[in-house]
């Protein structure tokens, strides 16, 4: 563990407050891809499979349990509870083709073939491109709330920060994951343009619109 | 070098 690992652990546990806040205080769950929210509740549920075979730590355990348990109740309030507000007509990208690519990916490209590893190497993939319906929704409403922009913001800032992590391991320890590390640029780098936007508009009070 | 008895990250 160094302080890399733990703020972006910890801005990945804000990105999940910020939401859940957003949608239960405001009884609504417009502007949330509901379909963004079932790609990270399948890369939750295949990547923590392990914690029934492998222990590492209270701090994972808990971790794990509680992006479990918090991507399920995400996708209750957007699928059950606030339903009648959640904006499907803007919510279309073609999950199928994330999912399928990655499971093929998994199946080719992995650290070794059992099912364990080819489930966890699917979640990593997964989860580099598992925002792409929100930022698809984002692009095609042309707008996102400040509120809807801050959680983009930090969850797109923990993996970043975990580049950060895995150079300061690969200096002091010599531990790398290629694997891990490839996917987590490309999660970072398809944050980038939304990056610059926040920077340039939300955090300068103005609401994030993209040019028409 | 990643190490196959399990992942330490989340």
């Amino acid at each position: 563990m160094n302080i890399f690992r733990l703020t972006g652990d910890l801005a990945h546990l804000i990105a999940i407050i910020i939401l859940l806040h957003k949608i239960w205080k405001s009884r609504s769950c417009a502007g949330i891809s509901g379909k963004s929210q079932v790609l990270f509740a399948l890369v939750y549920t295949t990547r923590y499979l392990d914690l029934v075979t492998s222990y590492v730590s209270i701090y994972n355990t808990f971790m794990k349990f509680v992006f479990l348990a918090t991507s399920y109740a995400t996708i209750y309030l957007i699928y059950v509870k606030f339903k009648a507000t959640y904006d499907h007509n803007h919510d279309t990208f073609r999950i199928e083709f994330l999912i399928l690519p990655s499971l093929a990916l998994a199946l080719l490209i992995n650290h070794y073939f059992n099912f364990l590893e080819v489930l966890w190497t699917f979640s990593i993939y997964l989860e580099s491109v598992a925002i792409l319906p929100q930022l698809f929704m984002v692009s095609k409403t042309g707008e996102a709330e400040s509120i809807t922009s801050h959680y983009l913001f930090a969850l797109g800032s923990y993996r970043a920060l975990y580049i950060l992590n895995w150079i300061y391991r690969y200096a002091t320890e010599g531990h790398y994951d290629l694997i891990a590390i490839v996917a987590g640029v490309v999660q970072t780098v398809l944050y980038c343009d939304f990056f610059y936007l926040y920077i340039t508009k939300v955090l300068k009070g103005k609401k994030l619109q993209l040019p028409a | 070098v990643a190490t196959h008895q399990g992942h330490d990250e989340l």
